[in-house]
């Protein structure tokens, strides 16, 4: 049976059939569907054209458009695929799928792995890690000494870098997650599964069964 | 957990800019 609501309807310019992304991703046909309308609120919350710019990103995020974040800044550059400075509709669902409960848990450490690899050198390196703790301290009320810090990076980075390269390179990511799991929590959106309930209003007139 | 304690992936991992949830909130 048709849908006579999608008829007609004007799509963002890189708007994606949500058939082929839920192909390719955790999500069904249906959660694709709501995700737009999340999209749709997010690219259009300050430039109205369907693409979400840092800007918007870092509005939802924050609540504020200017703030500025390292991790945020990492996070959009993965999830804009194109480096195009600015997040389509089928790169937010794809890079969203990593954060679906559902996802395969190797794409969430290899997601992880590419946010803290700063430099995108294939390998996460002890100046980068300081560069991530500072970050933190940062953007938080917690203040640590500066011996604090050295010590809290040391201590991790002798842990996860087996080899004594002076680099965590991906293999050693993996093993050091599999030993600390709770590293990758905040890989998992338990949300994703609900997201059909938040976002309801296209699901009812989805033209696609699951 | 004292911070000197903590795992620096932990720390970082609790970043706010790493918190997607917020992009679902109305």
């Amino acid at each position: 049976m048709g849908c006579f609501c999608s008829k007609g309807v004007k799509r963002t310019p890189g708007y994606e059939e949500p058939t082929v992304l839920a192909a390719e991703t955790p999500f069904t046909v249906s959660e694709v569907e709501a995700l737009y309308e999340l999209f749709k609120k997010l690219s259009s919350s300050i430039i109205d054209d369907g693409l979400i710019h840092k800007e918007e990103f870092n509005l939802a995020l924050f609540r504020n458009r200017n703030k500025r974040n390292l991790f945020a800044d990492r996070i959009f550059d993965l999830f804009d695929v194109k480096r195009n400075g600015v997040i389509e509709f089928g790169e937010f669902v794809r890079s969203l799928g990593v954060f679906h409960p559902n996802a395969p848990i190797e794409d969430k450490i290899a997601f992880a792995f590419r946010l803290y690899d700063l430099r995108n050198t294939g390998s996460i390196e002890q100046e980068e890690l300081k560069e991530m703790v500072l970050a933190l301290l940062h953007e938080s009320d917690l203040v640590l000494s500066e011996d604090v810090i050295e010590t809290i990076v040391d201590k991790t980075f002798s842990q996860a870098d087996a080899k004594g390269d002076g680099k965590i390179d991906q293999e050693e990511w993996k093993e050091f997650v599999s030993k600390n799991p709770s590293l990758i929590r905040n890989m998992t959106l338990p949300y994703l599964k609900d997201i059909t309930l938040a976002f309801p209003s296209f699901v009812l007139r989805s033209e696609v069964e699951d | 957990v004292a911070p000197v304690t903590m795992n620096a992936f932990e720390l970082i991992s609790t970043s706010q800019g790493l918190n997607l949830s917020s992009l679902f909130e109305k």
